[in-house]
């Protein structure tokens, strides 16, 4: 596999988790969903259970005239009921010394990630990146097999029927966005933003991996003298000592497709 | 004088954290909010390679050189801020987020931004009750000059006030609205539009979770000790 990230945005089923009979473990090995056919549909990802179930017509666009009010609020519904399985396929052949991060980079609020059999929690947090080493669960040359359970967040709330800034507060108690409730400009989120939210990718790399550089600059002299200070944490996947060579390298273009080093 | 190449050894299995010796520019381009000058960015490229193996990972960055300073002004009570020593009169814009069902696309994202910078403004405040804006958010603020006001996951409506008061400690859990603090920090430190982070809207986020945003995004101690000749200290790196 090519060393880089590679997103996962396209080819996604979704399906809501009471009308799934399958576990997580058998819709990745024996029972996969083959295509969008009852109770599984075409799924926006990234994106919300709502905006999913909008792309399929299966409710109004909430944001056209009153449509909202023809959505079923999470409080009178329950939350299993904005509870829903995601499922995609990706190939991702590795050769030696290769490794593979599953890599989520928003998820509300929390879920379960079943790859090849395999069953891994990602813990609760709107806004927490989630990386997951499944070098060892990837199948070389055939198709890797992805389903997410996502739960919406622990409070989802009531929405008063005079309505009000955030309705009853509850939202509150999560680490979540927190208009989702309603507000004086915002009709209440029926799904509270439940999904797979921001950019899902696959990452290869070598033994090695780079995690989140931190650039800094300096100034002195009134601007004349700069200084841009980097740090990078750096992980070694392999069982051995890794001897590396780190390169790092600023260029500006001055003119089209001309770049000064 | 903008490339270099270090040797690192790593035990097996292992993490750590390296810092370059710092890189010297003279007289870069600077980085300019919208109507001060222009976005100059540059790329910044860092490439692993292992011996035996090869490049094993790479990473690469735009950036801009700027220095954001703000404080709040004792006469007005309003914030001032200075980019790159001078002044600048603050035009905003409010944000909450770009579509309600979070089909957050590049392509809005960069009509919504310049739409913004077209109206002449200068600050997009990300209010707290919504998203913390993703990194494609920040791509258009850095390209098009709008700085960032960015607000974490604090409203006075929903934390802390009302009759009966609601949440008056916020989340329940602080351990994990710092530890999604921290990871968002890391996501969006280096886009040069992000100006400032401030705890919530309208109200101090709980004891404890404010202290602890103060002290994690406190400026290090090395950047504030400049020798005589305003250089920085031998052991910088």
């Amino acid at each position: 596999a090519e060393i880089g990230k590679t997103p996962l945005d396209s080819g996604w089923l979704a399906a809501r988790s009471t009308e799934v009979q399958f576990t997580g473990t058998q819709l990745t090995t024996t029972h996969p969903p083959t295509g969008p056919s009852s109770p599984w549909m075409e799924a926006l990802v990234p994106g919300t259970v709502l905006a999913t179930l909008v792309k399929n017509k299966v409710v109004p666009d909430p944001f056209y005239g009153l449509e909202n009010e023809a959505i079923i609020d999470i409080a009178d519904a329950g939350r299993e009921y904005y509870t829903f399985w995601f499922f995609t396929t990706f190939q991702c052949d590795l050769s030696a010394n290769q490794h593979c991060d599953l890599n989520f980079r928003g998820i509300n609020y929390s879920a379960e990630v079943h790859l090849n059999g395999h069953r891994m929690v990602l813990p609760k947090g709107m806004f927490r990146r989630h990386s997951l080493n499944v070098t060892d669960i990837l199948h070389p040359d055939r198709s890797n097999l992805l389903a997410v359970l996502v739960h919406p967040p622990d409070h989802p709330g009531k929405i008063p029927p005079q309505g009000g800034q955030g309705g009853d507060h509850e939202i509150g108690k999560d680490v979540a966005t927190q208009y989702v409730e309603g507000w004086d400009w915002m009709a209440p989120i029926r799904d509270r933003n439940t999904g797979i939210w921001d950019e899902v990718s696959i990452s290869v790399t070598g033994p090695v991996k780079v995690i989140d550089p931190h650039l800094v600059s300096s100034f002195f002299d009134n601007y004349k003298r700069v200084y841009l200070h980097t740090t990078i944490e750096l992980e070694n996947k392999s069982a051995w000592i890794a001897e590396c060579s780190l390169n790092i390298q600023v260029t500006t273009e001055v003119e089209e497709s001309i770049c000064l080093v | 004088e903008h490339l270099q190449t270090q040797h690192v050894s790593i035990p097996a299995r292992s993490r750590l954290q390296y810092t370059f010796p710092p890189l010297f520019f003279y007289k870069p381009h600077l980085w300019w909010p919208n109507g001060m000058g222009k976005q100059s960015l540059y790329n910044v490229a860092i490439i692993v390679d292992v011996k035996g193996y090869g490049e094993s990972d790479s990473w690469q960055q735009h950036f801009g050189f700027r220095k954001i300073e703000s404080h709040i002004d004792g006469a007005t009570g309003g914030r001032l801020f200075k980019v790159n020593g001078e002044p600048i009169f603050i035009r905003g814009g409010n944000w909450i987020l770009s579509d309600g069902l979070l089909r957050l696309s590049k392509k809005r994202y960069s009509t919504d931004i310049k739409f913004h910078a077209d109206m002449n403004f200068n600050m997009i405040r990300c209010w707290g009750g919504g998203l913390t804006e993703r990194p494609e958010f920040y791509y258009y603020c850095d390209y098009y000059g709008i700085l960032v006001w960015q607000e974490f996951w604090i409203t006075g409506d929903v934390d802390g006030r009302g009759d009966p008061v609601s949440n008056p400690n916020g989340p329940l859990d602080h351990d994990l609205f710092l530890f999604c603090a921290r990871d968002t920090v890391k996501l969006l430190r280096n886009h040069p539009s992000l100006a400032l982070w401030v705890g919530g809207n309208e109200q101090i986020p709980p004891g404890d979770i404010n202290a602890a945003l103060k002290d994690y995004l406190r400026l290090h101690p090395d950047f504030e000790s400049v020798d005589e000749n305003g250089k920085p200290p031998e052991d910088f790196s």
